[in-house]
């Protein structure tokens, strides 16, 4: 599998290091994705490179990659962003995997060996939901939005009527809460906010795990966020050109 | 204070 930027690597890492430590990459000739719970199983994430985001893609059989992130960031940490990465999976040596990172412009080329791991992955089953609410905006904005309130207190609540999405967020000493309403003047589809919803829905959600899922604003400039009564929220991203998404799934806190 | 739900509440395992 060869990726035309190391970037990219690097950014699902950083999307995903402080939830998981360590993860089963399935590899098939779809592409690669992994599924994964955070200790305290409250955050799943969902990771998914399909073969249209490699330069090049091979898979003769279907093999899972049991990852440890941390080797795996130091690793990467080698990479410039520009150069490009092949990871090579052998079916005979199942022990570890190569990465070769080129630099063309210098040309030089640097390789590397990382250990594979035997990890107890748990696949969850996640149902195809009809949800009630559904907001896209840009994934900076709903970054800042969340870094800000988080600041305010502990809880997050996310909530959709007529009005908009509104943002809420209350501490011991203050509460702050921000609203946002569709975007009708902006022509760039990536500035847009869109909200669309069957019943209006309030839902709140821990902070600090939303903080955690906006790491992953560097891998698209847009975000979806799906709601429901009572589930966890969907926050999705999409990657340009077909190459894949990062999803999270929070569940929510409750009275 | 709200009590936070796990995954595991929602979604079974596979």
């Amino acid at each position: 599998a060869r990726l035309p930027r190391s970037a990219v690597l690097k950014k699902i890492l950083d999307s995903v290091k402080d939830l998981v430590k360590e993860t089963n990459w399935d590899c098939n000739e779809e592409g690669m994705s992994m599924q994964a719970l955070d200790t305290g199983r409250i955050v799943l994430v969902e990771v998914m490179l399909r073969e249209a985001a490699f330069e090049s893609y091979a898979c003769e059989v279907p093999m899972t990659l049991g990852i440890d992130m941390e080797p795996f960031g130091k690793v990467l940490r080698c990479a410039g962003g520009d150069e490009k990465v092949t990871i090579k999976a052998s079916r005979n040596d199942q022990d570890h995997i190569e990465l070769v990172f080129e630099n063309e412009e210098k040309e030089r080329m640097s390789a590397f060996e990382l250990k594979l791991m035997d990890i107890d992955g748990e696949h969850m089953a996640v149902p195809d939901a009809e949800w009630g609410a559904e907001i896209s905006m840009p994934s900076s904005e709903f970054k800042k939005i969340v870094m800000d309130l988080a600041e305010i207190g502990s809880d997050l609540t996310i909530a959709v009527s007529k009005l908009g999405v509104t943002f809420t967020a209350q501490g011991n000493n203050c509460k702050g809460s921000m609203v946002l309403q569709p975007s009708t003047a902006v022509d760039k589809k990536s500035e847009q906010v869109a909200i669309s919803f069957t019943e209006p829905l309030e839902m709140t959600f821990a902070a600090p795990y939303m903080k955690m899922i906006t790491k992953a604003a560097a891998l698209s400039s847009t975000v979806t966020l799906s709601l429901d009564e009572a589930c966890p929220i969907c926050v999705r991203y999409e990657m340009e050109d077909n190459a894949g998404h990062i999803k999270y799934y929070l569940a929510p806190k409750e009275d | 204070m709200a009590s936070q739900k796990r995954i595991t509440a929602f979604f079974k395992r596979k």
